[in-house]
């Protein structure tokens, strides 16, 4: 564990959170793309089966349970408790595609070949696009509310300090998995036009639009 | 690279 983890651990969380926030607050979970969230939920349920079979820390299982536990209770809201609120329309991604392209180059290219593995891998390279369907929905609606734009930022930032934190532990460690950094850096990557604009515009005050 | 040592992250 090192300070740029911590600090992308902590960002991770807070995105989970101003999310469930939002939704709570709101009554609604317009403006969140379902499928965003679908896949996140397959990202943290594939790579953390080992919950029962390997044990790393305190810390590592509490925030397992959480991501877990969190992402099922927002895909609770946008799809039961809320779905008349869910902009169903708007959220229309192919994100088959992702899927099928991720298990695909899970299964050519993986550290080894075990189904454990191999799903693991999946949610590393289904995790680098899992943000698609969000970004095209802002993309098409033209917008996003303040409080999507900060859970975008901070979910955006978390894999970002997790690249400096990969840089630490190759100097540090001797530590290099480039399935999980060239994952983060594409991943990081999608974000670079929302991170534009929202220090050129929500940090300012102003909302997210985007330009005509 | 051993496959294990990433797995302390989340």
């Amino acid at each position: 564990m090192n300070v740029f983890r911590l600090i992308g651990d902590m960002s991770h969380l807070a995105a989970i959170i101003i999310l469930l926030i939002k939704i709570w607050r709101s009554r609604s979970c317009s403006g969140i793309s379902g499928k965003s969230q679908l896949l996140f939920t397959a990202v943290f349920t594939c790579r953390y089966l080992d919950l029962f079979t390997n044990f790393v820390s305190i810390y590592n299982t509490t925030m397992k349970i959480f991501f877990l536990a969190s992402s099922y209770a927002t895909i609770y809201l946008i799809f039961m408790k809320f779905k008349a609120t869910y902009n169903r329309n708007h959220d229309t991604f192919r994100f088959e595609l992702l899927i099928v392209v991720s298990v695909i180059l899970a299964l050519l290219i993986n550290h080894e070949f075990s189904a454990t593995e191999i799903l693991w891998t999946f949610s590393i390279y289904l995790e680098a696009v899992a943000i698609l369907p969000q970004l095209f929905m802002i993309t098409k609606t033209g917008e996003a509310e303040s409080i999507t734009s900060h859970y975008l930022f901070a979910l955006g930032s978390y894999r970002g300090l997790y690249i400096l934190n990969w840089i630490y532990r190759y100097y540090v460690e001797g530590h290099l998995d480039w399935i999980a950094v060239l994952s983060g850096i594409v991943q990081t990557g999608l974000y670079c036009d929302f991170f534009y604009l929202y220090i050129t515009r929500v940090m300012k005050g102003k909302n997210l639009t985007l330009p005509a | 690279v051993n496959a294990d040592d990433s797995k302390d992250e989340l």
